[in-house]
């Protein structure tokens, strides 16, 4: 069992190094977004989904601006 | 409107949590804008209880998920009083839902609003100075990754999955930029935080956005 769950972290871990490639590929700025290893990076993208990303989208109207009165 | 504007700077911002295993970031989100409305108002800055929204808003799924919107909804149609979070901890596990006794001390929502602001960030700008924090959804399946840095590509935006709360912007460097607190841990990102290119509706900044009123 555990050697079965070492194996699916390692393919995670595999997995994110090849997205932090794609992700750091369009970083040409100082001030750009950096792209590594995080506390999630041995979860694929799905359980990383199914885990942290829960909220429903919401829809609201749009933004009329501001009311001037008088 | 000020070319930089920090909410943080006024010392009424809670610390960043930590939601861990749980799909509760819409109650953290709620929770954030509310705590910071209220200490603008003039109250002592206090932790409200996040796992009383999540057991007890009947409309979300607790850990299994929810909405800012059926969130702040709830709030609003039962005046329900927000105990602080050292009465009710976080457990990171939905529960049974803790009634507490009409004249038992806590915060309640009056009322709120939420607009897409989507094309009109600089208007999102003065909703932020005027009205305090946002709670906003956003689109972060790139976050997994983060490290630091402002984002400006990798993100959609009408694919929101993740509630967040915008606390500041700053506007003086070649990058306009929102500031936005996750709940993900202060070990996360830019100590828990996660800065976003102003304009263009990156992750979805701007598709809700939700300001309390108390």
């Amino acid at each position: 069992e555990n050697s079965a769950e070492s194996h699916r972290r390692l393919l995670g871990l595999q997995e994110a190094v090849k997205r932090h490639a794609l992700l750091n590929s369009v970083s040409t700025t100082p001030q750009s977004a950096k792209y590594g290893f995080t506390q999630f990076s041995d979860l694929s993208q799905e359980e990383f989904k199914d885990l942290y990303l829960r909220a429903s989208t919401d829809r609201a109207p749009l933004f009329s601006g501001l009311k001037i009165e008088g | 409107l000020p070319a930089k504007f920090d909410w943080r700077d006024k010392a009424v911002v809670a610390p960043v949590q930590n939601q861990q295993a749980c799909g509760s970031c819409w109650a953290f989100s709620v929770i954030g804008a509310m705590q910071s409305v209220h200490a603008i108002g003039g109250s002592q800055l206090e932790q409200l209880s996040v796992q009383q929204v999540l057991d007890c808003s009947f409309r979300n799924e607790g850990c299994n998920g929810g909405s800012i919107s059926k969130a702040l909804s709830w709030l609003k149609q039962t005046r329900v009083k927000l105990v602080p979070q050292s009465e009710y901890p976080y457990k990171a596990k939905t529960g049974i839902c803790h009634f507490f006794s009409p004249s038992h001390a806590g915060v309640a929502l009056m009322n709120f609003t939420a607009h897409d602001f989507s094309g009109q960030e600089v208007a999102m700008m003065g909703e932020l100075v005027q009205r305090g924090p946002l709670a906003v959804v956003v689109d972060a399946v790139s976050w997994q990754d983060y490290l630091g840095g402002i984002i400006q590509h990798h993100c959609s935006s009408q694919y929101s999955n993740h509630a967040v709360l915008v606390v500041g912007y700053d506007t003086t460097g070649d990058i306009p930029y929102w500031i936005v607190q996750n709940s993900w841990g202060a070990t996360w990102g830019n100590e828990g935080y996660v800065y976003i290119k102003i304009g263009g509706n990156i992750c979805g900044i701007a598709d809700y956005v939700a300001a309390v009123f108390l």
